[in-house]
């Protein structure tokens, strides 16, 4: 699931 | 990182640095809507917030931080040092009518109902309508200073790469981040007649001037 994805984008 | 995201990047902060010399060396925030750059200082601010818990990149760590200075220091210019230059009779787009949809959108669809998640899903929708002051100030005064033509052209070409960032990333990670992508099209979409003006006419050495 990508809440648990680090926010690697700006 | 790939080369969409990166020209994505630098596409941002181009547009970035054309305003900020287009306040300087004019001198004037003559058609900037200093409503715009409030939403966009909102957005950093909210997705930002993780700067100084979550470490990815130097790279990122700067970017992140260059982005909110310079958006604080653009609000400074506009209702401060440049203040007698402001046009806010033409900058009245009520912003009220964007942050409370947007803030309950965020609410009820995000990808964890979790407090970082869910600010981070209102800066992501935020930013897809964060311009529209700004295009709305345009219609209203009628033109825009090439300059500003310039600067638009390069902001909205950034959320344009990221959509070809985000189909690379698909097919080479399996990467896909439904939020993102679905309000990047939105903000990308916001720019479409803008793009037009700008390819027949800046382009072309004319000025961009809309039926008022």
């Amino acid at each position: 699931e990508n809440a648990t994805l680090v926010k690697d984008e700006l | 990182m790939n080369i969409f995201r990166l020209c994505g990047d630098m596409s941002h902060l181009a547009a970035i640095i054309i305003l900020l010399l287009k306040m300087w060396k004019t001198r004037s925030v003559a058609g900037i809507s200093g409503k715009s750059q409030i939403l966009f200082a909102t957005v950093f601010t909210a997705r930002y917030l993780d700067l100084f818990t979550s470490f990815i990149s130097i790279y990122n760590t700067c970017m992140k931080v260059f982005f909110i200075g310079t958006v604080y220091f653009t609000i400074y210019l506009i209702y401060m040092k440049f203040k007698a230059t402001y046009d806010s009779n033409h900058d009245s787009f009520r912003v009220e009518f964007l942050i409370v949809p947007v803030g309950g959108l965020a609410f009820l669809v995000n990808h964890e109902f979790a407090p970082l998640e869910i600010i981070w899903t209102f800066s992501i929708y935020l930013e897809s309508v964060a311009i529209l002051p700004q295009l709305f100030m345009i219609s209203k005064t009628g033109e825009a200073e090439t300059i500003t033509s310039h600067y638009l052209f390069a902001l909205g070409s950034y959320r344009a790469l990221y959509l070809c960032n985000w189909i690379y990333r698909y097919y080479a990670e399996g990467f896909f981040d439904l939020i993102a992508v679905v309000a990047g099209v939105v903000q990308t979409i916001l720019y479409c007649d803008f793009f037009y003006l700008y390819i027949t006419k800046v382009m072309k050495g004319k000025k961009i001037s809309l039926p008022a």
